[in-house]
């Protein structure tokens, strides 16, 4: 969980299927 | 297709596909350079390209069937690595000149205004000159890239539990495909065994100097952040505390 909550931006674009370029 | 089956060359054109589009910094650059819009405009850059990043090794064949621990680690410590070959492959053919994107082009000149970045500009320039004297094929930079990102955690980390042990195999297969890859990629350019043997050794030689490169850039990076000369945010942040605090 800890690593999770550190990374959090990272931790969702690893895991969202919507495309990078739209978060971006 | 698992990449296990994948033959060299189609592990590659894979990798070859992953690769991010071009990216613009989209900024109104004002000349000269003053210590702090200089940064500015290298972060909000890195900070676009890590999104990026991210898709990127998305979508290297096995990368999303490791735990997803290990594919947070081995960003993490990684991601100025992967900037800084990106970097050096789209400056190979401009000497003296590091391109961050089309539109911002930096001469090593231009470094004199960030306090202590000249050093960093230098041994990336000088990274660039080893690639063009050795003549970086596309194929071997996406085969680097690849290595840099599979290798990124392999020392620093011992797998404790079954699943990071399975974790931990599937990364080494991996890192085993990419080297095929790469030995495959290497074979094309019609060497004598001895030379492809060499070209091998000299290219992986290059990338322990990027790791060296990445570590100073990173202590940079920390000491402007800390004396509030820029500002850093959102990814890159994220990026910058995990290598500050998770060593």
């Amino acid at each position: 969980t800890s690593l999770k909550e550190k990374h959090k931006i990272l931790h969702q674009l690893l895991q969202n299927s919507t495309s990078p370029v739209d978060l971006a | 297709t698992h990449h296990s089956s994948m033959s060299p060359e189609e592990f590659i054109s894979r990798i070859m596909e992953a690769e991010p589009p071009e990216i613009y910094l989209m900024e109104d650059l004002k000349k000269p350079f003053t210590q702090a819009s200089m940064m500015m405009s290298l972060t909000n850059l890195a900070d676009k390209e890590l999104v990026l990043m991210i898709s990127w090794a998305k979508k290297i064949p096995g990368f999303v069937e490791l735990s997803l621990a290990d594919q947070i680690h081995l960003l993490k410590c990684c991601w100025l690595e992967i900037l800084m070959l990106g970097l050096i492959w789209r400056s190979v053919d401009h000497p003296g000149k590091l391109i961050f994107s089309p539109d911002f082009k930096l001469n090593r000149e231009e470094g004199q205004c960030v306090e202590g970045i000249m050093e960093i500009f230098d041994m990336l320039l000088a990274a660039t000159s080893r690639f063009r004297e050795l003549k970086l094929q596309r194929e071997e930079y996406v085969c680097l890239k690849a290595m840099i990102l599979l290798n990124s955690n392999l020392c620093t980390s011992s797998p404790q539990t079954a699943e990071e042990l399975e974790s931990r195999n599937k990364l080494l297969r991996l890192l085993d495909s990419v080297i095929d890859a790469l030995v495959w990629a290497i074979s094309k350019l019609g060497l004598s065994t001895q030379q492809q043997t060499l070209r091998l050794g000299h290219l992986t030689m290059l990338l322990s100097h990027i790791r060296h490169v990445s570590n100073k850039g990173m202590d940079h990076l920390s000491t402007m952040k800390r004396k509030n000369v820029v500002l850093v945010y959102d990814l890159l942040l994220e990026m910058l505390d995990a290598n500050m605090t998770g060593g």
